[in-house]
């Protein structure tokens, strides 16, 4: 992840996080 | 034009950079983002900052992106595509990709299976993602518009949107979203969308001046 700006990368980080958090709180089972 | 507003600025900055160029901080500004959205009474999807490159003055202004907030919508069901068509079937698939890809390349590991890369990819949160690699030299799109005219741009409904002549405006519509406020700041531009239509408010462009004011310290 070098060439990724570092902005674009941290955003990106905390988008998958959090996507990651708000699917397990929908559908705990599924992941 | 954009170019006589920069050298405009760049001649006020010469003049006494710690007065006049605010301290922009990088650190904060996602709580920033999250307490505006988070805050708001109306229903934000998203909230952008978009960050200006004002680097040297004679070059064109660039607008790229400085951070986001993703906080989703409430209705999920409002899908372009039927769940059960080939195209919807085919795009998923596309987008989950993609998601694995981008996965990899933050965690630096070859991601076998993530269920939550599985899971839909919304149409706004793939908005969201192609938001990232946007930017908007010299005035062009909305946000260029309003960094260039320093005032804010409020375009609700969804036929406005489409025939803006911003086409990350149309594009915003195609994935279902109805509101899209840019609103100049100091460093940039704080842009919000929602898939809900949202009237304009002074209340909002007043919680952005204060909260994108980087001379503010956040305080508790």
């Amino acid at each position: 992840s070098g060439d990724l700006p570092l902005a674009r990368r941290n955003s990106l980080l905390r988008f998958l996080e959090r996507r990651k958090e708000r699917l397990t709180m929908v559908s705990p089972h599924s992941l | 034009s954009c170019a006589s507003s920069v050298t405009a600025t760049a001649a006020a900055v010469t003049v006494d950079a710690s007065k006049t160029m605010p301290f922009f901080n990088q650190e904060t500004l996602q709580q920033r983002l999250q307490t505006l959205i988070d805050g708001a009474r109306e229903t934000w999807t998203y909230a952008i900052f978009w960050q200006s490159s004002d680097l040297d003055f004679s070059s064109p202004s660039v607008l790229g992106w400085g951070d986001g907030y993703y906080k989703g919508e409430e209705d999920k069901n409002k899908r372009k595509l039927s769940v059960s068509s080939p195209a919807y079937i085919a795009e998923q698939e596309h987008r989950k990709k993609v998601l694995r890809e981008l996965n990899s390349l933050i965690s630096g590991t070859q991601t076998g299976t993530d269920d939550a890369v599985d899971e839909e990819v919304t149409d706004t949160e793939w908005f969201f993602l192609i938001s990232m690699t946007q930017s908007f030299v010299n005035g062009n799109g909305l946000p260029g518009q309003a960094m260039c005219s320093s005032s804010p741009i409020w375009v609700a409904g969804v036929e406005k949107l489409a025939a803006s002549h911003c086409e990350r405006a149309r594009q915003a519509q195609g994935f279902g979203l109805q509101t899209m406020v840019c609103i100049p700041s100091a460093n940039g531009v704080v842009e919000l969308g929602s898939t809900e239509l949202i009237i304009q408010s002074s209340d909002l462009m007043n919680k952005v001046r204060v909260l994108f004011n980087f001379n503010n310290d956040l305080g508790p």
